[in-house]
């Protein structure tokens, strides 16, 4: 699983 | 951020507050699919779970406040406030039949297998699929009003800015979030066709949208 990324997008 | 998503997230606003405020002024919500509503608002709710655990920035809280509120706003409207006008008889995708797969698929499909990720997984999947019930009750009752036509292109627009978006991401910062990326070039591919019919009828003058 790719790492989680952060999620900034709406 | 970059003017892709900006503007993307302005037209996704506008698209929200045009159906919101259509049926508010009308007192009704004829031709329009309470089932799409009810998906975007499903979408919302399991995406923004993050909401009070992480914070990006006053924009991101903002907006996921405000799309939560209009979205499940419409929802009330519909359901509730205006429900003698709701045709539900023209609205009669079967959510199962997307349901079933989307939840399937975020499982199977997904970045970490937490409770988080996977709602958030399952809101993209969701996203991509939340307007078909909208389409298919165009295609049945073979119209579309000028405003709900108004708003399906504002949708489109949205995700076609958000396709720009992750260009613009990939090529300036190395960004792409894989399903996102397929995911909205799914949902957008559905907008093509209903595209074609709002520049070839509606803005030819023609206040309905008539299908073929």
């Amino acid at each position: 699983d790719e790492d989680i990324k952060q999620k900034d997008e709406l | 951020m970059n003017i892709f998503r900006l503007a993307g997230d302005v037209c996704h606003l506008v698209a929200i507050i045009i159906l919101l405020l259509k049926i508010w002024r009308s007192r009704s919500c004829a031709g329009i699919s309470g089932k799409s509503q009810v998906l975007f608002a499903i979408v919302f709710t399991t995406r923004y779970l993050d909401l009070f655990t992480v914070f990006i920035s006053p924009y991101n809280t903002i907006m996921k406040v405000v799309f939560l509120a209009l979205s499940y706003a419409t929802v009330y409207l519909i359901y509730m406030r205006f429900r003698n006008t709701f045709n539900s008889e023209n609205d009669s995708f079967r959510l199962e039949f997307l349901l079933v797969p989307v939840i399937g698929l975020s499982f199977l499909e997904n970045y970490a297998f937490t409770p988080l990720e996977i709602l958030w997984t399952f809101s993209i999947f969701l996203e991509s699929v939340a307007i078909m019930p909208q389409l298919f009750m165009i295609t049945k009752t073979g119209e579309a009003e000028s405003i709900t036509t108004h708003y399906l292109f504002f949708l489109g627009l949205y995700r076609a800015l958000y396709i720009a978006n992750w260009v613009w991401r990939y090529h300036t910062e190395g960004f792409f979030d894989q399903i996102a990326v397929v995911s909205g070039v799914v949902q957008t591919i559905f907008y093509i066709d209903f595209f074609y019919l709002y520049v070839t009828k509606v803005l030819r003058g023609r206040g309905k949208m008539t299908l073929p």
